[in-house]
């Protein structure tokens, strides 16, 4: 669901 | 989404909160840095460009919407507010952004994954961030008697940048391909500008004392 990179940080 | 992130962002959101109810209570933004908050504005604008293009998660948009309007809001109150305008520390907060702006861009321009348009902004605002929060800082320390809720709100800021670390590492240690050097560099930056901070802040509430920097 969340991919992994810092793009899914706020 | 692990317990340091999700109290990283929830911190963060009480800062956030806490601001907006000091504005809002007092009718003063006595000792706020306009500087600050206008380039958190520009991190979250060009961060957050993403909303458009990649759907993450509905906790995300919602999160990432609210960061926006309330950024947005506590700008529009400290320039326009008929009342809370009044008080805003004009004199005294003089940072000037270009110091902070400029060299972000170069580095974002030169240190990034990919030379994108979308990349180079969102890099932009990672280095941004880092900075952003000098200016209040600065502020801080011309303010004599810095109340409460301006010190809490400088105090969850940082507590928000520490628990990023530890989400950073917890996820470095569980998911196999996660690096982000870049973001851990300038979140590590971001994390020390605080630690001074800190220092006083804990001193003062030890001593019962109010809070006040030294210059």
């Amino acid at each position: 669901e969340e991919e992994e990179s810092g793009h899914d940080e706020l | 989404m692990n317990i340091f992130r999700l109290a990283g962002d929830m911190t963060h959101l009480l800062s956030i909160i806490v601001l907006l109810l000091k504005m809002n209570a007092t009718r003063s933004c006595r000792g706020v840095s306009l500087k600050t908050q206008e380039l958190y504005a520009v991190v979250f604008v060009c961060r957050y460009l993403d909303l458009f293009t990649n759907f993450i998660s509905l906790y995300n948009t919602v999160m990432k919407l609210i960061f926006l309007a309330s950024t947005f809001t506590i700008i529009y109150w400290m320039r326009f507010h008929k009342v809370i305008r009044v008080t805003y520390d004009r004199e005294q907060d003089t940072f000037r952004y270009q110091f902070l702006v400029l060299p972000c861009l170069v580095l974002a321009m030169v240190l990034n994954s990919e030379f994108t348009v979308m990349e180079v902004l969102w890099t932009f605002s990672i280095y941004l961030e880092a900075v952003a929060i000098l200016p209040q800082l600065v502020l801080l320390q011309r303010t004599n008697n810095i109340d409460n809720l301006t010190g809490n709100y400088v105090f969850l800021l940082g507590s928000y940048r520490a628990l990023y670390i530890l989400n950073w590492i917890y996820r470095f240690m569980t998911e196999p391909n996660y690096r982000q050097y870049l973001v851990w560099i300038s979140g590590i930056v971001q994390t020390i500008v605080y630690i001074d901070f800190f220092y006083y802040y804990i001193k003062s509430w030890r001593n019962n004392e109010k809070l006040s920097l030294p210059a």
